[in-house]
């Protein structure tokens, strides 16, 4: 499983939480704007948050964060 | 398995439930108007809670919290 | 598998039976208008019962509980 | 697996019959007018009863009990 | 894999029968009329047989047994 | 896998042909006008013959056995 | 995986090719008109062939022998 | 994975190559015209080679040998 | 997964490059024109080229080569 | 899993970024314009990030990376 | 899971980076116009990069390589 990232700003922020029993930010990944990440769930990542203006894709469809 | 949820307002929060014989509040991610987290179920989480104005995106069809 | 669940009024519950043998109630959780909770069948929840009025959505389509 | 049980009148019952070499009921479960079941096959129940008034919604389309 | 069937007249009898070498009737279950049953394929159910007037939803589509 | 096959007269016969080196009729099942079986393929039953008028539906779609 | 055969004359022939370095006929099956087979690949048939007129029912489509 | 093959003329053959690191052809099938044969992909079966005159039906669509 | 051939003119060569670290022609099949070629990949084959003008199809769709 | 990238100018970038708790850069692949690069997601990439004017081919659409 | 790739050109080539913790150019494949190539992912292939005209199929679709 992937979500596909394009920041629509400069400065866009992928932050990736950990799994496990406690909830923290391990990285945080900065995108200018044009820039596309595409990232996975993996064994350290199960939930990914998004800050800034970015365009997001995910299997449930597309949605802006702003 | 994941959902996507966008805020629509500060302030929204995102609550992990335990997985297990015990249901209880693991983790609440706060979120602010426009960001986006996409939180996968995972060994610790078998439910999650939305308080606030946000739009949730799931596999049967997208709905908006209040 | 999970079922999405939104609360149309306060009040509504969130009832896990147990999974086994026995059929027991191991946890109600409340939910206030617009409220929304996804929850997954897990190694101890096989059934799942909603009063109140909540709009569910589940791979079999969306109804709702009055 | 599950399906989907909405009770149209009061009194509905979801009857359990257990996996195995016998079929017996195992649990059953009542719902007044309006209440909704989610209910698993299992490992100790491999076929459900529905007596009632109900609405149910399975991978094989929609019926209602009487 | 299940079927659901819908009982359309009292008396309608959903008889399972054994998986292995020998094909006896297991189990005999009698519904009445608007009463619904959803039946696994199980361990030791490899065919169903239905007499009486039923409607029977499977994943090739709907017929009426009568 | 299972197939399900409607008699459209009595007498219909439906032949679970055995699985292995060999192929010999190991069950023979008579239905009656309007009677339905759904027979799965198991680890004694490879092919099925249908002898009679009868509907048969599969994942291949419909056909009528005459 | 299974195919369907309707025969549409007398003396159809349903031949069953062994499976292995060595590649025979195991097994004729005689088709009456009108009469069906469901037949499955196995661990001894890894090919079928079908001489005489018949309606063939496969998940590439349907087709006729003559 | 099984392909199906009707012969539209007399003396089509269908031929099984070797799996493994020589490919040599292990059977030929010859088919008369209005004939079907039904062949998988197996141990000892790796690809199919057709001359003649034949209808040929895969998961890709179906093509016409001549 | 498989692919199929089918030879458009005489002297199309299918090629199966070998799986591993090295990548090399382990086997040329020649076709004659109307010739079909099923081809799967194997523990041994992890690359096919086509030289000649034939109709491929896969399950990307269709294309010919030249 | 993999996706389609291709470059609409010169210098794009193509970076893997590590699996695991850490999350480097381990790969950087430059693209001239009009080349394409399709590329898995592996044991050793669990992210991928896209610099420049690019043409990108996901499970979930097409996007440009500017 | 593989591409289709057709040479719209004479010299395309097709390289093979190697699968692991270096990322290096392990085969490079030569295709002249017309000649059709169907590419696996492999044990030694996690990326693959195409320069020069050529047509490429995948399962997010089309796309041509200049
Ligand atoms: N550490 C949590 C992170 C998480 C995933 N999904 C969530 C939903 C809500 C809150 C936290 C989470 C876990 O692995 O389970
Ligand atoms: N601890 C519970 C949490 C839960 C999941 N789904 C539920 C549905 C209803 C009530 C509680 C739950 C469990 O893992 O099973
Ligand atoms: N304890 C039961 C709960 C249950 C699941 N599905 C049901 C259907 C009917 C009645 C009870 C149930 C079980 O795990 O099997
Ligand atoms: N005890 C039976 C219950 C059952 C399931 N499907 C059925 C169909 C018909 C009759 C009984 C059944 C079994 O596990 O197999
Ligand atoms: N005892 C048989 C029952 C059966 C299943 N499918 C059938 C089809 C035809 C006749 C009998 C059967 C078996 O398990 O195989
Ligand atoms: N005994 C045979 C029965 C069979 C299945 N499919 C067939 C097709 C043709 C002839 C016989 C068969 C087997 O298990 O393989
Ligand atoms: N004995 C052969 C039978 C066969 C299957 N598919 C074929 C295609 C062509 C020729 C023979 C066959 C095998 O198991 O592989
Ligand atoms: N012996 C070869 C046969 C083969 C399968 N697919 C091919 C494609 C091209 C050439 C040969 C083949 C193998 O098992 O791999
Ligand atoms: N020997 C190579 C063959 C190969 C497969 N796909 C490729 C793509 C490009 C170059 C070579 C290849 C391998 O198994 O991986
Ligand atoms: N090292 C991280 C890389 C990563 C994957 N998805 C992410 C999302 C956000 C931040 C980092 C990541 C991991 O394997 O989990
Ligand atoms: N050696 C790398 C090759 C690779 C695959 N996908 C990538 C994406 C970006 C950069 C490198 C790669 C790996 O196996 O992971």
């Amino acid at each position: 499983e992937y979500i596909v990232i394009k920041a629509l700003e400069d400065g866009v922020t992928i932050i990736g939480l950990t799994r496990g029993q406690q909830t923290k930010f391990h990285h945080t990944e900065k995108l200018d704007a044009g820039e596309v990440m595409v990232a996975q769930f993996t064994e350290h990542t199960s939930a990914i948050k998004i800050r800034g203006k970015a365009e997001l894709m995910t299997k449930h469809g597309s949605v802006e964060s702003e």
